[in-house]
């Protein structure tokens, strides 16, 4: 519990009406920007302790990973790997059916649940391609998830066709890199 | 160089030659109405040789009350046919466009709309407030609607306050409201809804008509303790990039409650994904 601080502290942080609004200087904004990340990585390593609890201690690395860029068609994990487990959790009080969307660097899938059974996919390519980083994906994998109130599912995706080139150069974003003047 | 028509299971969205959104129909209910999507942006007070109260972080001063249009004339469209998605992907300039998806089984249609960098002009450059509107024919009678952050709605009157003698001085801001989770205009038979990911200003100037801010970037200070211009910027130094969604549906109005009120849980409590490689004990992970 006591872990998630840093996250909860940031979360605190971002609810008071100057962050809310937007009405805060820009270095502030970047402030609260950093903080936030800051607490997602704890969360991060929270869910890994949980499930190397969970899996008697079989994963004991930082394999479970958030793809915070998602809404910029960017994500590290599914660009590095080109098979990869998805899980899909359902935050809502009501049972859900719904289409995620993954961003996705290859040119094919087969998508299956945690039966085995295929699902039905749907790649299609990035729209403004043009406008966003060089590291977004040039596709997004649609795939249909029916989740339990409250709870989770897994999909399994299996890829080929290589698409992405390691060596481009990347863009990376300033506040995952800003280090701050003092540790204060 | 003709009207499009794009359908799914559920919804039939008419596009006229131009490439803007024209009509929608629910084809499971039958309801339809015309239905036109356009950006337009408002300038906002500061620029030279302006010296009075300036559109910034906390102040909307439009300098006119009518926005003005992005790009007169064609847009470009082009649709991807999935079994899953729609998507129909418009693009207005080289910063404002969007994707509209109609989903497998779902009666609301997505706009995913993307904007930004704003422009910024060398020399005197202007303060610009992007919107997003939506216009039908529905009679709404100088009324719209907007939620009480995420709670019940609240019924909006164009030009009036129920607080204090209403002067019509701010035509365009005075009649703005915080829209945190969705906006409406009804009739006595049909309603529009919108709703919104995240809180937007919004209101209704004509009838039958939805207006929601979704990017505004101001090159001067409004004197409001901030001491900054609303320039925000993102790592490559240029103006912010927004990107954001809209779900909008049209109901007959004595259901349109009961769908607005489980959509908007949709909205907030959308899935979150984590992921993992495949290993070799992947049994394990089952």
């Amino acid at each position: 519990r006591n872990n998630l601080n840093v996250f909860r502290s940031a979360l605190a942080l971002l609810q008071h009406h100057d962050a809310v609004t937007g009405t805060a200087k820009q270095l502030v904004t970047f402030d609260y920007t950093k903080r936030l990340s800051m607490g997602w990585d704890d969360g991060e390593i929270v869910l890994n302790n949980a499930l190397s609890k969970l899996s008697d201690n079989k994963f004991n690395a930082t394999i479970c990973k958030l793809c915070r860029l998602m809404n910029e068609s960017i994500c590290e994990s599914t660009s590095r790997m080109s098979s990869f487990a998805v899980i899909v959790f359902n935050p809502d009080s009501h049972p859900k059916s719904s289409v995620i969307r993954i961003p996705y660097y290859r040119l094919a899938a087969e998508v299956t649940d945690f039966t085995g059974k295929l699902l039905d996919s749907q790649l299609s390519k990035t729209p403004f391609t043009s406008l966003i980083k060089i590291d977004a994906s040039p596709y997004q994998l649609s795939v249909p998830v029916q989740i339990p109130a409250l709870g989770y599912t897994t999909i399994y995706v299996n890829g080929s066709g290589e698409v992405y080139s390691k060596n481009r150069g990347k863009q990376r974003n300033s506040w995952k890199t800003l280090k701050p003047e003092n540790n204060e | 160089m003709k009207s499009t028509k794009i359908s799914s299971d559920c919804i039939e969205l008419l596009f006229d030659r131009h490439g803007y959104l024209k009509a929608i129909k629910n084809l499971k209910t039958g309801i339809q109405t015309p239905l036109r999507q356009e950006f337009l942006y408002y300038e906002g007070t500061g620029s030279w040789p302006f010296t009075g109260q300036a559109s910034g972080a906390y102040i909307f001063r439009p300098t006119e009350a009518n926005p003005k249009p992005l790009k007169p004339g064609s847009i470009f469209l082009q649709v991807e046919k999935g079994p899953l998605v729609i998507n129909i992907l418009q693009v207005y300039s080289p910063w404002i466009s969007q994707v509209i998806r109609l989903y497998k089984g779902k009666e609301y249609v997505e706009f995913e709309w993307m904007v930004g960098p704003i422009p910024k002009e060398q020399n005197n450059p202007i303060t610009k407030e992007i919107i997003t509107r939506y216009s039908t024919n529905i009679a709404s009678n100088g009324t719209f609607y907007t939620d009480s952050n995420g709670r019940q709605m609240m019924k909006r009157r164009r030009d009036y306050s129920a607080s204090y003698i209403y002067m019509d001085t701010e035509p365009v801001s005075a009649n703005y409201y915080p829209v945190n989770s969705r906006i409406f205009v009804k009739d006595s038979e049909l309603q529009l809804t919108v709703l919104t990911d995240r809180s937007e200003g919004g209101t209704s100037l004509n009838d039958g008509q939805i207006e929601l801010m979704i990017h505004r970037r101001a090159f001067y200070d409004d004197g409001y303790g901030v001491e900054e211009p609303l320039d925000e910027y993102g790592d490559n130094k240029q103006g912010l990039i927004a990107s954001g969604k809209h779900w909008l549906f049209v109901s007959n109005t004595k259901q349109a409650a009961s769908i607005h009120r489980s959509l908007a849980f949709e909205m907030l409590y959308q899935p979150i994904l984590t992921f993992f490689p495949i290993i070799k004990q992947d049994e394990i992970l089952k």
